[in-house]
Formats: C-alpha cells, structure tokens, sequence
C-alpha cells in the first residue's frame, strides 16, 4: 500500500 | 510481511508492555533510562510523522501499531518523569542525551536518500534508534546491576532489531528489497547489544541476575 521508494516498515 | 517482522514487531511491543508493567506494577523506575525511554518517543514521532500530516483513517494493523508505539512510549516517559519522579535514578542517567541527537540529526542531513523533510525526519529516527539504548545501559553499567524484569525488557527490545535484520535477509533474498540505512543502522544498534545478550544468555536464563563488572 505504499508507493514504491516509501519505507513499509515500522 | 514475513515471519521475522511478524516477531519482530511482536517482540518490540512485548518490550513496550513489560517496561511499562514493570513501572506501573512496581510504582518505580529505578534502573530505567528515562532518556533513553524519550530518545525512543522521539523516534516513533519523527518516523510516524505522517501520522500527525494526514488524517489517519484506522484501516489497517500498520496505523493502529504506529499509535500504539507513539502513546506507549509517551505514557511511559510521564510515568518515568511525572507520576514515579521520585524514583527516576536521575544521579546515573547520565549520559548526555545530546551526544547522541546531534550527530544522529547531522548524519541523516548528509547521508539520506532524498533530501526533503519527511525523509530526512525517518532517516534521523533511524540512526536515532540506533543509539537510543546506550543511556540504558550506560546507567547499568553506573549502578553495576539490572533488575530481571529490566533485562527482559532488554532483551525484548535487542531481540526487536535483530529478527528485523532476518526480514531484510528474507526480504532482499525473496523480494530483493534492500532499504541500506534501515540495514546499516539496524545492525550497529543490534551490537550494541552483543554484550547484554551474552550475559543475559549467561545469566539471566538461569535465573540469576546481572551484575556489572560481569
């Protein structure tokens, strides 16, 4: 769900 | 999401919630960082900026963890500054607290992958993370002992990183994901705590307690 480049962890 | 972040992220609240039941049951802080406690709330609010910019529609487990992490860690630090100051160890937590901000605020000015605000406020929680823990255990260290449920908490919080640096192997080797300063920074903060799993493993598990110098 993020956009490619944004960081998807906690 | 693999199994390793999964534990990872189980690991980290577990952290999270034995700090704060060792506080709220005990009615003490004595042996927690109180700086340490707010270098992580400084972390979770810069990294989860977002939260703040946007309306946060609650609609999935990454937002609702997101404010989970932020409150915790603000709650625990009232506790630690506000409603049990009397037992906050102030005289032994006493690194300086912007040793560790400053160069941690200057090297994600420099060393980022994109120079705009958001990103440069993560890649400072990121390097930030890395070193929160050391008035932890630089307070250790000064008063020579940690109480068992504090190393729990310890191990609980090194443990937190170390399985993020398993997901980043899985990751890279299955998704051929690589985020380089989460991984740089992830594993120098897991040294860090080399030292305290080895006398957690050494001692801890069979049930005695840490005592400095080892």
């Amino acid at each position: 769900s993020f956009p490619k480049g944004e960081h998807d962890e906690l | 999401m693999n199994i390793f972040r999964l534990f990872g992220d189980l690991s980290h609240l577990a952290a999270i919630a034995i700090l704060l039941l060792k506080i709220w049951k005990t009615r003490s802080c004595a042996g927690v960082s109180g700086k340490t406690q707010l270098l992580f709330a400084v972390c979770f609010i810069t990294r989860y900026i977002d939260l703040f910019l946007h309306f946060v529609s609650l609609y999935n487990t990454e937002k609702v963890m997101k404010l989970i992490y932020i409150s915790a860690s603000v709650f625990t630090c009232y506790l630690i500054f506000f409603k049990f100051k009397a037992t906050y160890d102030g005289n032994h937590d006493s690194m300086r607290a912007e040793f560790l901000i400053v160069p941690a605020a200057g090297l994600a000015c420099l060393i980022n992958t994109k120079f705009d605000a958001i990103e440069i406020l993560w890649t400072f929680s990121i390097y930030l993370e890395a070193v929160a823990i050391l008035p932890q255990l630089f307070l250790i260290s000064k008063t020579g002992e940690a109480e068992t449920i504090t190393s729990h908490y310890l191990f609980a919080q090194g443990s937190y990183r170390a399985l993020y640096i398993l997901n980043w192997i899985y990751r890279y080797h299955y998704e051929s994901h690589v985020d380089t300063i989460a991984i740089v920074a992830g594993v120098v903060q897991t040294i860090l705590y080399c030292d305290f799993f080895y006398l957690y493993i050494t001692k801890v598990v069979k049930g005695q307690k840490i005592v400095l110098p080892a």
